[in-house]
């Protein structure tokens, strides 16, 4: 093949339309790959080199930064429709590569690494000292708080058991003294008020996910806990995903599932 | 500024093309 002169790929402005295009089309595939944590908006892209394809098209290798949103990973929601979570709240940051194939003016993922970290405590003071920080997940109030809020849910629930799926985010709140947790939840082959060992139960063929947001708030005689559980419409039973060495998204939580139900579906009311 | 005779002047500013802009904020 000819010598191309210079280094064999192309310069683009970052914020030329078509680097965002392609940007915009990455971020979409974290998305509706994501199967833990939050939805992530496109924040600002890094670098983006522009590389000739045989026999046609071109590939961006594009560095971008994201922002997590407030909306759970497998919330239906689009998520062009999901707010970013706000710095008093303790953002988070994605941090990805990607090399997506342009041809005939399509966009598509052919690689994907992500690793998203919350932003330091130092920042979160800086615009609101009395904001709470993120908690570790493993803290024993955390843990306490997501069982207290589970039980109260299924107790006023009188449909399927909801088992935990994953504790996506917790907070410990200075004043009032009190602990709050957002985590995540799916119906079971049990009835609430039947369940005599939660063990017994399974999860659903169709799944049917929930996310529940909770305050547990530590009072003179006791405690408190308010709950409430947002249940997304059932989902379909998906096929496995592909693991034949397909590049997919390092999540940038901790595990694998289903992707995220098609945006189209209606979302079941909050249950409190 | 007035370039003198023969000397190449800077064709104004050059746009920096990375990183882009920010959208929401930095952390």
């Amino acid at each position: 093949a000819p010598h191309i002169p210079g280094p064999g790929y192309r310069e683009l402005n970052c914020d030329d339309p078509e680097t965002e295009q392609a940007a915009l089309a990455a971020v979409d595939y974290i998305n509706s790959n994501l199967l833990r944590g939050y939805k992530h908006a496109l924040n600002q892209i890094d670098k983006v080199k522009v590389w000739p394809r045989r026999p046609t098209g071109e590939v961006f290798e594009i560095e971008i930064d994201t922002l997590e949103t407030t909306c759970y990973a497998l919330d239906p929601t689009p998520a062009a429709n999901c707010s970013v979570r706000k710095l008093e709240q303790h953002a988070v940051e994605g941090d990805c590569d990607f090399h997506v194939l342009k041809q005939d003016g399509q966009f598509s993922v052919l690689f994907a690494k992500c690793d998203s970290s919350p932003d330091s405590a130092e920042d979160v003071r800086k615009v609101c000292p009395d904001c709470p920080l993120l908690a570790p997940l493993n803290d024993s109030r955390v843990a306490h708080a997501v069982e207290a809020a589970l039980a109260a849910f299924n107790a006023r629930n009188n449909g399927s058991y909801y088992q935990l799926v994953e504790v996506a985010r917790a907070q410990i709140v200075p004043l009032p003294v009190s602990t709050y947790v957002e985590f995540a939840v799916a119906a079971t082959d049990c009835v609430a008020n039947e369940v005599t060992d939660p063990a017994n139960c399974n999860l659903l063929a169709e799944k049917q996910y929930g996310f529940c947001k909770s305050t547990l708030t530590q009072k003179v005689a006791g405690e408190d806990v308010a709950v409430t559980c947002t249940v997304f419409p059932t989902q379909p039973v998906l096929p496995q995903l592909l693991t034949d060495g397909t590049n997919v998204p390092t999540p940038m939580v901790a595990s694998a599932g289903p992707a995220s139900p098609p945006a189209a579906a209606v979302m079941v009311g909050p249950m409190v | 500024g007035v370039g003198q005779p023969g000397v190449a002047v800077p064709a104004g500013p050059v746009v920096r093309p990375c990183p882009g802009r920010i959208r929401h904020f930095k952390i």
